[in-house]
Parts: structure tokens; sequence; C-alpha cells
């Protein structure tokens, strides 16, 4: 198998080659990817010979080559579906947002308990009453839960996605929210990182 | 000093210790902290000793202080100003952002180059055109950018941030942007964490 330190490393290759790929390159040394992902490259060819991957000296790899591996081995090769909670602003900027469509995960149903939005369309989507979720999710196969309500209503979205059966929530709200064990959680706060930073700077440069 | 990895856990402290705080508790205990924090107790004890925090038997500690000394600690006991390239969707969403406000990150200008929304506002904030963010990053003491403008823009954004001076940008966009070494970057793509747990969830359950 390929190991833990190799499979968290695989999504940022992934990212940059799939970059590198729009940007209408079709081979990449491994120096160049060390300099977009602030990874040696000596580790980066250690890495890629796990599943096979072997650059040509003076050329580097096959970009699309390796996309089309990485994205196997991470299941993004195929469309995962998710079920977006709150249509406000940051709904509808997930709803359209490029950076999960390029590896497959798609928002294929939106949910809001606003009665005045109910009905009305975010992209081709019809916003739907929450009480609608666990139907949907079923019938659609959904895996993964997002929630962008406000921060009093967080707990509760949560409690609702997780009475789907569905196993991934990647929340937004500021809020900790609990989920039952067999659901794993992500939380997108900046904040984290950027107190850390903060502090950091404050001790060399006195920020 | 502090040991670096206390640092990285003290933000997670502090959020918990805001959550619970607003919610009426005054004390908590390391059991309580280490049930919402996923961090070992025995641990939080042991990171809180090193700013002189100690708990009473039986009682916990005081939610008040920890809070007090950790925000000073981070530097988080003082406003931080940051600036907002980008006022659509996403930009709309966090110039609201109670998750930073709470913190004391302050979004105090919010900028974007389409005509139609200059001189309107987002909040009580004027929507400015970029030509004036190298002015208004000076003239405010501004920290942090912070680039929500579609994909294609993000580098065009992350140069006029980093030209002004400024040492921290948080990248919402999943571009890879280059900035210069005196600015730390932060990207809060949540997509690396999702094919993370979908390689291992694929793994163990075949999802
Ligand atoms: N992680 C980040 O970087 C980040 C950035 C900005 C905002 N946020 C957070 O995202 C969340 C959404 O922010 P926003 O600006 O889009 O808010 P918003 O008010 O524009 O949108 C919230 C939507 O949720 C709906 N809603 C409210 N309660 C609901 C419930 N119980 N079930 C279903 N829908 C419900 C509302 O009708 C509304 O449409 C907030 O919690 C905010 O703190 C996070
Ligand atoms: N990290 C995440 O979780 C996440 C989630 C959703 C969206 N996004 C990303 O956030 C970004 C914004 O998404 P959105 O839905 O708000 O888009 P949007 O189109 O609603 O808003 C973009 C805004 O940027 C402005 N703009 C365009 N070019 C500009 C420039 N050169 N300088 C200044 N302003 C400029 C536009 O006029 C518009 O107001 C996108 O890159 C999207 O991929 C990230």
């Amino acid at each position: 198998r390929i190991p833990e330190g190799v499979i968290e490393r695989l999504p940022l290759y992934l990212g940059v080659l799939i970059q590198l790929r729009s940007g209408g390159e079709s081979t990449a040394s491994s120096a160049r990817l060390g300099e977009l992902t602030d990874i040696n490259p000596a580790q980066i060819r250690r890495d890629l010979t796990h599943f096979g991957s072997f650059g040509k000296r003076g050329v580097g790899y096959d970009i699309a080559t390796l996309v089309e591996r990485i994205q196997r081995i991470l299941g993004a090769d195929h469309v995962h579906r998710l079920a977006l909670v709150g249509a406000g602003h940051l709904g509808s900027a997930i709803a359209d947002y490029n950076g999960l469509r390029q590896h497959g995960f798609l928002v294929t149903a939106v949910f809001d308990n606003d009665p005045a939005k109910q009905g009305t369309h975010i992209g081709d989507l019809v916003i739907q009453d929450v009480s609608e979720l666990e139907d949907t999710v079923t019938a659609q196969g959904i895996e993964i839960g997002v929630i962008a309500v406000p921060p009093h209503a967080a707990q509760d979205a949560a409690d609702r996605l997780s009475a789907t059966g569905i196993r991934i929530i990647l929340n937004y709200t500021p809020v900790i929210v609990r989920v039952p064990p067999q659901v794993t959680l992500h939380n997108t706060d900046p904040v984290h990182e950027l107190l850390h930073t903060l502090y950091y700077l404050s001790k060399t440069e006195g920020v």
C-alpha cells in the first residue's frame, strides 16, 4: 500500500498538475513541481515511484498520465455528490465553486429553510426545504454534506446531515459542531492559521 | 518561550473557550476541553501550565482568564485589519463573517474592479476600485489581504496585495498563487482534506 505521508501530499501534486495542464504544459520536472508545492523535489521523486511513475531524465513526468493515476488512487476520477445546506452568500459561492468541480465534487442539491428562497434557483439547482434532505441524499447517493448556514443553525444542520447516513461533512461555520463517530468532519475556518502566523510575525517583526 | 506545538494548539483552545463562554459557562475542565478539541486532556493540562494557568481540582479552569491570556499571547487581543479583494458572493460572506470578527480580525476595506459595484456598500464599507488598494492599506495600517476574486484574477490580486507591503495573504481561490518571500500565504481550499478523507473511506468502506 501507499504510505500515509504520500497520500497527504498527493492532493497537492494533483492541484499543481491540473493547473500546469490548464496552462497548456504537457510535462513537468520534479524541480518544477517542487517550486509550486514547496515540497523537496527528491521527496516528490520518491513519492511518485510508489505508484510506478518514473520521469524521463531531462524531460520530466507526463502530466496527463500523472493526473489520471493520482485521481484514480484518490478516487477523484469519478463524481462525488455534495448536499449544500444554506443558500446565502457563501452557499451561492460554493454551489458555483470550480475548485470543487475540477476534482469531481459536484453540488447536486441545495437546501434552505427560508420559504422565500425555496423553489428559486442557484445555477441549475432548485433550492429545496431542509425537510427533503434525507430523501434527496438517499435518492442521489450523496456522500458529502456542506454547512453554510448562520452560526446558530450549524449544529442543527450537522444533526440533520448526520441523520441521512452521510459520511463526510464540510463545516464552513465558525462553530464547533459535534457529529457521530462514523462521520468525518472538516472545518474550513481560516482563523487558526491566521492566529498562528500572526504569533510568529509578532515575534520576529513586532507586527 | 512557548514551544511550537503548544502555539499550534492555542487557537483550537481559544475557539472552544469562546464558544463555551458564549454558551454562558464560566469554568471548563481539561476533560471538557479535550472532548471539544479532540486533544488528550493530559496534553491540555501540560500546555496550559506553559503560561502559568492552573486549573483548580474539581472546578477546572476559569474561562475568562484563559481567553484573555491566550488572546494576549496570540496577539488576538487587539484588532487586525483586513483588506478584501473581490466583492462577489464569497466576498459578501467574508465581510460579514463573525468567525473572523470574534478574534479581532476586521475587514476594514473592500475592493472590486467592477465599476457597477464601486461606490456601493457591503455592510458599512464602501466598495473601492482596486487602484486605491495601496493608499488604503498604508493609511489604515492593514496587515492581512484576502483574495475572493475569480480564479483567473487571483495572481493579479496577489501581486497587487504584495506590492502594498502587506505581510499575510489569505487566498480563497483554488489557484496556486506565487507571492514574494516576505509574504505568508494561506490557502483555504477544502479540497485537499476532502480528497484525503475520501481515500481513507474508500479503503475501509468501499465508498
Ligand atoms: N469559513 C469561512 O471562511 C467563512 C467565510 C464567510 C462566512 N462563513 C460562515 O458561513 C456561514 C454562511 O454565511 P453567509 O454570509 O452565506 O450567510 P447568509 O445569511 O448570507 O446565508 C445563510 C443562509 O442559511 C439559511 N439558513 C438559516 N438557517 C438555516 C437552517 N436551519 N437550515 C437551512 N438553512 C438555513 C438562510 O436562509 C440563508 O439563506 C456563516 O456561518 C458564516 O459565519 C465562513
Ligand atoms: N475556498 C473556498 O471554500 C471557496 C468557496 C467558494 C468559492 N471560492 C472561490 O472564491 C472566489 C470568488 O467566488 P464568488 O462566488 O464570490 O465569485 P463572484 O463572481 O460572485 O465574485 C467575484 C468578484 O470579484 C470581482 N473581480 C473580478 N476580477 C477582479 C479583479 N481583478 N480585481 C478585483 N475584483 C475582481 C468581480 O467583480 C466579483 O464581484 C472564486 O475564485 C471561487 O473559486 C472558494
